[in-house]
């Protein structure tokens, strides 16, 4: 299983088109830097997009630079994963 | 059995498959189970058949798991199946639909994906790895919005890019599949993909911003519906046309279905709490899948009432 210690899932509030091309030029970077969960489709709906550990720096400041609010919706996915993998093994004991 | 079987928990695809096996044969009177085709490696594409009677009853069709991350579809639509069973003869509303209809639902509509995700990446996305198109069709297929059906604006022969369309709609197993099953049958008159997550209900168009003909009709449904599912647990939807209420999207399965004359075709993204994103605890499956009922049945209600 791949591990995403250190990803983040940021939650970001784009204020009008302008700032949601500037999110969709982030999916365009190569190599690829942020995983939309949720697109860039309209001002009034919020884009999330995981961050992983390395590129939170440079995705951090490119946000705050372009004057994008955001907040960090999953502090490390790792851990909820952790959880939920947990969580079916426990209920996999219960069913036996 | 599946009276072992915890509903509240996410499973593996063999545990799904099995339980599958398990609920046909405990409800072999009011369901079956039918092979539609295989994967793109080769696993089952299994749809479980609810009727009481006839060959070519008009139907209902629901698929979850499209996005094979996202598997809050997946334990949705194994609830939905034992919901049916459970209030089959009880629910005057469900027995009627039943009485005159049949249902279809397709749990796991990419297998490999599920199954890549479970032993792999749980979060593919589009970091996936490049290379050969088996590979990043494994889980660009997860990030499509749906089956990209047809070329069109927003669609690219990429295999690896998120909005892949295959050269024709038969070109990828998984749509071969559903398409070619849904195409023979002739009778569908609604068609339900199961998504998250924006907590959205949305119709065609997806591919324009032009109206469908029964605009109307799908507006005051979808309206009907997010009311059933917002009295459940207060969860409020958006909805709309998938083209005004998020974005214009090429070629994607309701597009296709309303297209193929299924007047009835809707798009759920399911809860979004604002705190997991897809990654939905186990501990929401069932007030999520409680809710969403009451806004499937609400759409089959109405497509009942409505023949065409």
């Amino acid at each position: 299983q791949m591990n995403f210690t250190g990803d983040q899932v940021l939650r970001v509030l784009a204020k009008d088109e302008k700032q949601l091309s500037l999110l969709r030029d982030l999916e365009g970077l190569k190599p690829q830097k942020v995983d939309f969960w949720r697109g860039p489709a309209r001002p009034s709906l919020p884009v999330d997009m995981r961050v992983p550990f390395s590129e939170l720096k440079y995705i951090k400041a490119y946000l705050e630079s372009h004057g994008l609010a955001y907040s960090i919706m999953i502090k490390d996915i790792q851990v909820l994963l952790d959880e939920e993998r947990e969580a079916m093994a426990k209920s996999r004991r219960l069913e036996r | 059995s599946t009276s072992s079987f915890s509903y509240s928990s996410y499973h593996t695809l063999e545990e799904i498959y099995s339980w599958i096996d398990n609920f046909v044969t405990e409800h072999s009177d009011i369901v079956s189970k039918i092979q539609i085709g295989n994967s793109f490696e080769n696993r089952s594409i299994l749809v479980l058949k609810f009727s009481t009677g006839g060959s070519r009853h008009p139907a209902i069709w629901i698929d979850t798991g499209i996005h094979s991350r996202e598997w809050i579809t997946h334990a949705t639509g194994i609830w939905t199946a034992n919901k049916i069973v459970s209030d089959y003869g009880k629910d005057r509303v469900l027995t009627d639909i039943l009485k005159a209809m049949d249902i279809f639902i397709e749990l796991v509509t990419n297998p490999d994906g599920f199954a890549f995700t479970h032993s792999m990446v749980r979060a593919p996305g589009k970091d996936g790895r490049r290379g050969s198109r088996h590979l990043c069709r494994t889980w660009g297929f997860d990030s499509l919005g749906g089956f990209i059906l047809l070329p069109g604006n927003g669609s690219n022969s990429n295999p690896c890019s998120e909005t892949y369309h295959g050269p024709s709609p038969q070109s990828e197993p998984e749509v071969a599949a559903i398409v070619n099953f849904i195409t023979a049958h002739g009778n569908f008159k609604a068609l339900i993909s199961i998504h998250s997550y924006s907590q959205m209900l949305m119709y065609p168009y997806g591919r324009s911003l032009e109206p469908v003909s029964n605009q109307r009709e799908l507006y005051d449904l979808a309206k009907d519906a997010v009311e059933a599912l917002y009295k459940v647990h207060g969860i409020e939807y958006f909805f709309g046309s998938i083209s005004t209420t998020l974005y214009v999207a090429s070629g994607i399965t309701v597009d296709w279905a309303y297209d193929s004359g299924i007047k009835y075709a809707f798009s759920f993204e399911l809860r979004d709490t604002g705190r997991y994103g897809f990654l939905l605890p186990a501990t929401q499956i069932i007030p999520t899948a409680q809710e969403t009922w009451m806004a499937l049945r609400t759409i089959m209600e109405h497509t009942l009432n409505h023949p065409y």
